[in-house]
């Protein structure tokens, strides 16, 4: 409760009108950032306490309780600046897409990563499709961004049921077996 | 050498040989479709005059409605695989943007990189994205009401009284939160936005929508500075998407572009959440 009560209000600040339009001092657009901030890791840890406990079927399946099968869910809130520390830093991981709305939707999904061969499978084991795409020079080039991808894998996550969630295995290709499939070549002009 | 051309069965962009958009293809129609990055020049006024006001947090208001082009000519790469075409493209050292088309989608994002903007000429900067089409639109242009019901507005007018306007940029400028369109009576253009934006079309058949702004002076309605963001030094850099969406403006087998339009803007406003975890200790056996 607290930690959603955070959020609560935060979220009763960032109704203020100049919350809204910007119109705040430029100190005070940061705080709120902060405050932001703070409130989504407080409930991130609410949402991977839900998830494990949704997930808790599949671990009775493999008759092991222990702690192995607790699983880390973090959220990357720089992804909006193709930054994710997980994605860029491990060669397996998985990724979680939980869908908000009242419709099944199809999504097609960008991960930063700083090679260009990867493998991922579906919930039901099927190999997906991928492709890696660099990330443009210019966002590489800004200096205060800390990032080690240097590109970005592209898949299309389908049928993810309303308000449901499906998780993909996305696991580095050790050898370049796949470079030639999933690299596009740049033809520049 | 040639037009640069990346898409799918549903839509194609065509790029010129200077590196912008010059053409779309959607719906059996191959229009005339550019687009441009320009900033118009923030006004520097006497705030202690009411009508002669800076430009500021609070208001828009170009100096003398000066605009200028970022570039006359883009550097661009071209990247195409089975998933999604890209056009990566460099208008100079603060706007950048990358192009690019989905497989399956009948649309088209444009995800710009834009700032720091420069001052050291001491002008403050409001930059704009704008979309040129050959649509015989008439004034008249639809702007969102926080993803609600379109508005019709018409340049240089308004529907509850007379109006005349004195700032023909400013004076034409409406909030969109996630949408503005306009059409004729054979082809319609949409742009989904992703934030709020301030945006217009002062032209018929173009549309713009305004990205990014620094400003040097204080346009005294409260705030008490300069919307300058200078805190970690060098400005704000900014980077967000547009959705543009081309075709009929009538209905095509059923379907109307505008349901597709709004299907899609309930996906990019409210996408999945994502969560990543650490599988390093797994094989993907284990896993499963």
């Amino acid at each position: 409760a607290p930690h959603l009560t955070f959020m609560r209000e935060t979220l009763g600040i960032m109704q203020h009108h100049d919350a809204i339009t910007g119109t705040e001092k430029e100190k005070v657009a940061l705080d709120y950032a902060k405050r932001m901030s703070v409130a989504f890791r407080a409930c991130g840890a609410t949402t991977r306490n839900v998830l494990n406990q949704l997930t808790v079927k599949s671990r009775e399946n493999v008759k092991d309780t222990s702690a192995k099968y607790v699983f880390e869910f973090k959220t990357c809130p720089l992804l909006n600046i193709t930054s994710c520390p997980v994605s860029e830093v491990n060669d397996r991981f998985t990724l979680t897409l939980y869908n908000p709305l009242a419709h099944t939707v199809n999504e097609y999904v960008r991960i930063p990563v700083a090679d260009p061969s990867y493998k991922i499978i579906d919930n039901k084991g099927v190999t997906l499709e991928t492709q890696a795409v660099p990330i443009p020079q210019t966002l590489i080039d800004i200096k205060h961004r800390s990032s080690t991808a240097k590109y970005e894998l592209v898949f299309l996550a389908t049928n993810i049921p309303p308000l449901g969630y499906r998780t993909y295995y996305v696991e580095k290709l050790d050898s370049t077996e796949g470079r030639t499939k999933t690299r596009a070549l740049p033809k520049s002009t | 050498s040639s037009v640069t051309v990346i898409g799918n069965s549903h839509i194609k962009l065509g790029f010129d040989t200077n590196g912008f958009l010059s053409e779309v293809t959607a719906d059996g129609l191959t229009r005339l479709v550019s687009q441009e990055f320009l900033f118009y020049e923030g006004a520097v006024g006497n705030n202690a005059e009411f009508l002669n006001r800076s430009s500021g947090a609070y208001i828009f208001r170009p100096n003398e409605n000066k605009i200028h082009f970022a570039t006359d000519q883009v550097e661009i790469e071209v990247y195409k695989g089975d998933l999604v075409h890209e056009v990566h493209q460099k208008f100079n050292d603060w706007i950048s943007q990358v192009v690019r088309v989905y497989n399956k989608d009948s649309y088209a994002e444009f995800e710009w990189l834009v700032g720091p903007i420069p001052i050291d000429d001491g002008i403050g900067k409001e930059v704009i994205t704008r979309f040129n089409s050959d649509i015989e639109s008439e004034g008249i242009f639809h702007t969102d009401s926080n993803g609600r019901e379109m508005i019709k507005r018409k340049l240089n007018h308004r529907d509850t009284w007379s109006v005349k306007i004195n700032e023909e940029v400013a004076g034409n400028y409406y909030p969109i939160t996630t949408k503005i369109d306009l059409e004729d009576d054979t082809a319609r253009m949409a742009i989904l936005t992703d934030r709020a934006q301030g945006g217009s079309s002062l032209k018929d058949g173009s549309l713009e929508l305004m990205v990014h702004r620094r400003l040097l002076k204080d346009d005294a309605f409260g705030v008490g500075e300069a919307l300058n963001e200078t805190e970690f030094g060098d400005g704000l850099i900014a980077r967000g998407k547009h959705h543009l969406f081309f075709g009929k403006s009538t209905d095509r087998e059923g379907v109307s572009l505008k349901a597709i339009e709004r299907l899609t803007q309930l996906e990019k406003l409210l996408p999945t959440w994502k969560f990543f975890s650490n599988m390093e200790a797994y094989t993907a056996d284990e896993w499963q």
